[in-house]
């Protein structure tokens, strides 16, 4: 079971989430 | 060749990849073992997978020079499938490295002095310290083909073979083979250089440890650190000065400092803890500062996780996710302030050179989509790896 905890993203702006995934499947 | 993609609950397939071309009609070889190489190679006729009537040495030894390498590979196991007797004679007096190699492994302990000697004697007749240094583009096809197989690495795994298969050489045969590749090394090339660091460690040479250590101070790359300073250990203590022993210490240092996965990490904690255990307690105290290992440095410094919740995301704040023309930028920085880079390694992102906790992400976008890679993170437990 995976130890990443999805918490962390919470602090992230909703700008910011979509440049990480668009950062991650570049 | 198969390979798949995918995984995890995405779309998956299965590849096969196969050479459609025609086989070459000049191929007489094939049709001597009386098979073509078409139905996947010259050894398999009907139902006697081996027992073909085939003299080795008209068929099998002269086409180990033959440029197709699987060609060559193909005959050295039918070498090696022959009763050895039949052939024994005309390898040794073709001196061809794959021959020879094909009798280290199925030969007997009488046949190691004769293929050391031939191997010794023909490595000292050729031209081998003179290569030219290779550029790195043009080595592959320099090195394919049959030019590959006379090569001094085939030899060298000839030698290899007959220590390792037909028992330990003498006193006198470790001496002629000393006498042979030390004038060698160091070597233009890396890999050969690597083989002979092996084999000069086995033959126990006097000159290999300082040789090496002398490489290592010039090489910046992870490939020789790994193979030089795992092999530099099967050398007794009355190998080592206190110089050398400190110049080890050092390596291990910048061992330490290249980038790698957990094993890289693990490797370098072994050879430490391996190492200093067989130091005197006088060199302990005089390597104090070296001994402890060094603390990895990442390039730019973990940001502090943040502290401030946004909104607990879910999918569905996310729906009809489309990424494209996002800031990449923007995209790299949230990576750090996300606390990815503590764990996940991502080629060119510096703050993530030294994570290895979770898998690397490099190639993610290969496999995941989009909404894939949100669920992941926002799921993590959703697919069990």
């Amino acid at each position: 079971i995976s130890t990443m905890p999805p918490g962390l993203i919470y602090g992230l702006e909703r700008d910011e989430v979509l440049d990480l995934i668009g950062y991650l499947a570049a | 060749m198969w390979f798949t993609t995918g995984g995890r609950r995405t779309q998956s397939a299965l590849y096969r990849v196969r050479w459609a071309g025609k086989p070459d009609e000049n191929a007489d070889f094939a049709e001597k073992a009386g098979a073509s190489v078409a139905d996947g190679g010259f050894v398999r006729k009907s139902d006697s997978k081996w027992e073909i009537k085939i003299d080795p040495v008209e068929v099998y030894l002269p086409n180990l020079e033959n440029e197709d390498r699987d060609v060559r590979f193909r005959m050295r196991l039918g070498l090696e499938n022959s009763p050895p007797d039949q052939w024994r004679d005309a390898a040794l007096k073709s001196q061809n490295p794959w021959a020879l190699m094909a009798l280290a492994r199925v030969g007997e302990e009488s046949d190691r002095g004769p293929i050391l000697k031939i191997l010794a004697e023909t490595i000292e007749q050729g031209s081998f310290a003179e290569q030219p240094k290779p550029n790195r583009q043009s080595r592959l096809d320099e090195l394919d083909g049959a030019q590959r197989s006379q090569t001094l690495l085939t030899r060298l795994r000839a030698i290899q073979l007959a220590c390792i298969r037909l028992g330990e050489p003498t006193d006198a045969e470790k001496k002629m083979l000393r006498e042979a590749l030390e004038p060698l090394f160091p070597h233009d090339l890396q890999d050969v250089n690597h083989e002979l660091c092996e084999i000069l460690v086995y033959l126990r040479s006097d000159k290999v440890l300082g040789t090496t250590l002398d490489l290592l101070d010039a090489s910046d790359d992870s490939r020789d650190w790994s193979h030089y300073l795992m092999f530099l250990r099967y050398l007794e203590d009355d190998f080592w000065t206190t110089d050398d022993r400190h110049r080890y210490l050092e390596g291990l240092k910048k061992f330490d400092s290249f980038a790698g996965g957990r094993w890289w990490i693990r490797a370098g904690e072994s050879l430490r803890k391996e190492f200093v255990a067989r130091l005197s307690e006088e060199e302990k105290s005089k390597f104090a500062e070296l001994i402890p290992p060094q603390q990895p440095k990442p390039d730019t410094p973990p940001a502090a996780p943040p502290t401030e919740i946004v909104k607990a995301w879910t999918m569905e704040d996310f729906a009809n996710l489309d990424v494209s023309g996002r800031d990449l930028k923007r995209g790299e920085a949230a990576y750090v302030k996300g606390q990815c880079a503590v764990c996940h390694k991502k080629a060119g992102n510096g703050a993530s050179a030294r994570a290895f906790l979770g898998p690397d992400l490099t190639s993610i976008a290969n496999r995941f989509g989009p909404s894939d890679i949100l669920e992941s993170i926002l799921h993590p437990s959703r697919v069990i790896a």
